[in-house]
């Protein structure tokens, strides 16, 4: 399961 | 982005336009803890890996390559610049930091977003930047008295997160699906760790007065 983590903060 | 975010994150640009004024300007890390910088130079570096394939915005891509290169910059300072490196005394500020390092990288192993091997570090750099603040707050325990600056300094990067957690709550309110607890637990951590300052700060700081910020 690659749930795509997106990080948008820094 | 929302107004808190932004604000938290000129905060924390201000923190480092204030740290380096003093080490650069004032010539002197004397209260600084380079533990601390050490570790918020490991917390970028290893948070930021992602600077090469995750492009969420020219903003975040820009202030990633900027706190990576001041914290570098402020470890180098203190580390090896004179006469900056002749004033940090290693037999105060001795945080015992690999424990801090430790415990987070394993917390990073076995509670992460996802089991790749960034997802560990990113959370690896989540929970020790909640800590890495400790070697600087035992440094001025040690020291009793905050020279203004640093105060300055210490207030600036508290709030920084304080304003994330209220980014968080307005996110979570206004964005549906939003979910972040790992940065929600370790934000809460952070910003715990400075109450105390921030009462110290406060008061020193009320009535306009500066008087310089005692801590007991």
């Amino acid at each position: 399961r690659h749930h795509d983590v997106n990080h948008d903060e820094l | 982005m929302n107004i808190f975010r932004f604000l938290g994150d000129m905060s924390h640009i201000l923190s480092f336009v204030i740290l380096l004024l003093k080490i650069t300007q004032g010539k002197s890390a004397a209260g600084i803890s380079l533990r601390t910088q050490e570790l918020y130079m490991i917390v970028f570096c290893s948070r930021y890996l992602d600077l090469f394939w995750n492009f969420s915005s020219l903003y975040n891509s820009f202030l990633k390559v900027v706190f990576i290169a001041c914290s570098s910059a402020i470890v180098y300072i203190i580390r090896f610049k004179s006469p900056q490196k002749d004033t940090w005394n290693p037999e105060l500020d001795n945080f015992p930091i690999q424990y801090l390092i430790g415990p987070c990288a394993v917390a990073g192993l076995l509670i992460n977003q996802d089991w790749t091997p960034f997802e560990m570090i990113w959370a690896f750099s989540i929970y020790l930047e909640a800590v890495a603040i400790l070697p600087q707050l035992f440094l001025l325990q040690k020291q009793g008295e905050v020279e203004n600056l640093t105060s300055h300094y210490v207030a600036a990067l508290g709030a920084y997160r304080g304003l994330y957690l209220m980014n968080w709550v307005y996110r979570y309110f206004t964005e549906d699906d939003y979910l972040q607890r790992i940065v929600w637990f370790a934000g809460t951590v952070q910003t715990g760790l400075y109450i105390d300052f921030f009462y110290h700060y406060y008061q020193s700081k009320r009535g306009g007065l500066s008087r310089p910020v005692k801590l007991p």
